[in-house]
């Protein structure tokens, strides 16, 4: 006889932390300490804040335990209030990104996910120190999982009164990981996120005690991301009728206009006209044939105002050139960023960049530098949307009409920023085939491949002319 | 100031529908088929009934929605108890499948996942048919769920008297999709069921009316799949603390035989011994550092018996061989099922096949067909870890030592059975890098490969022979 249960979300996690990106003891120590940062980057540049970000490995922790290490990953940012703290790092499914806004964080798994790992190999709980700007305390926890519950276990919490002006958040636990495996992807992480963020500061000290300092590079941040409405084109029923059973206005009409972006009152009135609702209709009244007539009508309906870019946090060509420049040392760069897009309801930007020559060695295959909403992504570079579209042999961008012969010095950047970012998984490591974004990369790749090949088309006749 | 809110498991889903397989219209219909037919598989042979299932996709089912599919699947397997069909279709994180035994499923989401995407693209409710083998009755349901709360809401519900033997079920739901892109797909992936299960009956009816019956080609089926105890052999701390509370036996050393596969009475007393802890101190007066160090001695202890894999259900070599032989019609094939192995508790067999020659076309890279607890993996080749196994450029297994030159008319098939298989994503397409995995499926293409060596080397002399 079958035996039917339910899991909860942390068991449902524990069991497939493959899912979560933590397959192996190399993996846990990368996915931990970029869950960390990426949390640690959040709550400080997405609020104005200039990122002074520590990050600890330490091995030789726990007696006869070698393959233990204690990770700590500290910042200034706007802290955590006390009452959030347990769930924050203790329930899985349990977010401050839940919004329709850029961020890197959006699923609210990534801290949850490393202190369970750890509690499974290590046994020991996670600590929390945390203020947030205006607190007078400074809050200390020793949480962990409930995994049949899904809810916090608070082994400790304390309090001391702030005497300075510190804000923000500081994270240690305990993993099983391989560091000598890991090594190279968390230097790269570092590095990388060095060249997206140049004006983030992060201090690194390894487990061999070896510091790095990656210092900020300018003081210059972009705007900070900000909360938006949902776009109307490809706008679902389940969503439509969420919005409906939040919305506090009274009338389809300003249901239209509040509740989205990109409709006034002509477009609103438009919209009624076409699915010949009364405007005064109470929209919790709508049945839910009317629901899915008014989605299928919004998605349909092309004269919407198209979704603004303002609300995202994109890099700009100079910022792309100059990264690719001071990193690589090539002798051409060229960067484009695209305006924004839209897929269901979510706006999104891609930029890329393309260097070539100089100091950059040649190889059969592009080199792809992959970002999305300011995160390096460098696993499953074969799975992701991006690698089908530049991939020399049978992606969709043939080279050799750009005048790129192989083996060839390239470097590809990507970055894509965006309200939601379509992983294919809760790692984070790969973008997802989305039809709207596979079309956006392409295009934007070709916008840098095109001054790239008026490059080699003029350099290859100045070498002619220089013949003669 | 940040909101902090909490997401049901449907509402991540929901939010998040990349992360299980539907990414776009394309591929969310092949995800609907196969999340279907490997519940209806796994409802027949898990349970020693020849399968027979029949599969309809039917277009223009809705006015005005050419992008719309009705897609239903039925089966003769072992029905679903009425008081489970709710929850089993429209309650996330809920399955009989969370037990230690070899199934196709296993996260308890392809159903509902399937559900809830039909629900998001069309409003339609899911249709379920089912009756268990004993029951008097057929049970109706027309079911959504209800995103926030993550809970079945019933539409409709009906049952009638049983006048035939008729067990099973049928599932009928509609989904936005792009058949003409996915039609290969579909066709491809049951194909490859017909390959890895040939005692299985399938009759399909795709949109344009085609009908092809993809009849079995045996009434031989493998001994079911049995549920186990976890092997001691990487048992977590998290596991061990959940089987310490779950246990019904009142001393460490019964809890030690009882719990698990592999520990018998000697075995039993040597753990004990080595942990110090008194032999009749009940499991549930056990500290968390008493679990902890019982964790730490069962992981590192390598006197165990090995596990065992007779209640995994492979192919075995020569089901392998027959398959690659009569669909493919090579030259020379060769296949190896490999001893059982573990990792974290679970034993796993992998077993591999390759074939060469004959009508192979010649290709730059092997052609790689993978299958997991016979499912076939169609997608994400490339960060699949068998994939970094064999392929050419950089793979572990260098080819030209088993004197294979590329263009090379070569097909790998690798198969992976375990009770629990470490899939990278919840979309069930490629294996993440579990160590112990990646090392059995390197060792098992070697041996399949050494086979091949001799043959080329055989045939090569013969040539020469010939020639002289
Ligand atoms: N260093 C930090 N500073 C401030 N808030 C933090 C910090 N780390 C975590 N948080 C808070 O805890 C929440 C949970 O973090 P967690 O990493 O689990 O999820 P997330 O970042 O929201 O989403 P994701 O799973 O995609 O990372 C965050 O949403 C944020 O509100
Ligand atoms: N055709 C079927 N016949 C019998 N039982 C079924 C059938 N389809 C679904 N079920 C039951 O419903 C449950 C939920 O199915 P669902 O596909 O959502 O999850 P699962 O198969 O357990 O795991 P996975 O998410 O990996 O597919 C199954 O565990 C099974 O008990
Ligand atoms: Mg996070
Ligand atoms: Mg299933």
């Amino acid at each position: 006889n079958e035996k039917f249960r339910s899991l909860s979300a942390a068991e449902f996690f524990y069991r497939n932390k493959e899912i979560a990106g933590f397959s192996n003891p190399v993996r846990a120590v990368y996915q931990t300490v970029r869950e960390l940062v990426e949390n640690a980057l959040d709550a400080t540049d997405s609020h104005g804040i200039l990122p002074v970000i520590k990050v600890v490995i330490e091995s030789d922790v726990i007696p006869e335990r070698p393959d233990v290490y204690l990770i700590s990953v500290e910042d200034n940012g706007i802290g955590i209030p006390p009452d959030n703290i347990p769930q924050a790092f203790a329930q899985l499914l349990y977010s401050s990104k839940y919004t329709i806004r850029q961020t890197r964080g959006m699923f609210g798994l990534g801290a949850k996910v490393a202190v369970l790992y750890g509690q499974l190999t290590t046994g020991k709980p996670v600590e929390v120190v945390s203020s947030t700007i205006n607190s007078s305390r400074i809050y200390l926890f020793r949480l962990s999982i409930d995994v049949k519950e899904n809810k916090p276990v608070v082994l400790h919490r304390t309090s001391f009164k702030k005497e300075s002006g510190w804000h923000g958040t500081m994270v240690k636990l305990f993993i099983e990981g391989d560091w000598n495996r890991a090594k190279p992807k968390v230097y790269e992480y570092l590095k990388r996120t060095a060249i997206i963020a140049p004006y983030a500061s992060i201090i690194f000290k390894d487990p061999s005690n070896n510091v790095v300092y990656f210092e900020r590079s300018t003081t210059l941040m972009p705007r900070p991301p900000r909360e938006v409405k949902p776009h109307p084109q490809g706008v679902d029923i389940e969503s439509l009728k969420m919005l409906v059973q939040l919305t506090s206005t009274k009338s389809l009409k300003d249901f239209l206009i509040e509740e989205f972006q990109g409709i006034g009152e002509s477009t609103s009135t438009t919209i009624i006209n076409m699915v010949k609702i009364d405007s005064n209709r109470d929209p919790k009244s709508l049945s839910n044939e009317e629901i899915e007539l008014l989605a299928k009508t919004l998605k349909e309906y092309n004269g919407f105002k198209p979704p603004r870019g303002d609300h995202l946090s994109y890099l700009g060509e100079e910022i792309i050139k100059a990264g690719l420049k001071s990193v690589l040392k090539p002798e051409f760069v060229a960067a484009k960023t695209r305006r924004p897009s839209v897929y269901e309801g979510h706006s999104f930007i891609v930029e890329a960049g393309v260097a070539y020559g100089g100091a950059i060695p040649l190889s059969e295959e592009p080199i792809l530098l992959r970002f999305a909403n300011k995160i390096p992504l460098l696993y499953d570079e074969s799975s992701d949307v991006t690698w089908k579209i530049v991939e020399p042999k049978s992606g969709s961008i043939k080279w050799d009409a750009y005048e790129v012969k192989w083996p060839a010095p390239l470097v590809i950047l990507v970055h894509i920023c965006s309200t939601k970012v379509p992983y294919k998984g809760v790692g984070k490591e790969s973008i997802a085939d989305v039809p709207e974004i596979e079309k956006e990369i392409e295009n934007c790749v070709r916008d840098a491949a095109r001054e790239l090949k008026a490059y080699i088309i003029k350099k290859r006749k100045e070498v002619e002319e220089a013949e003669k």
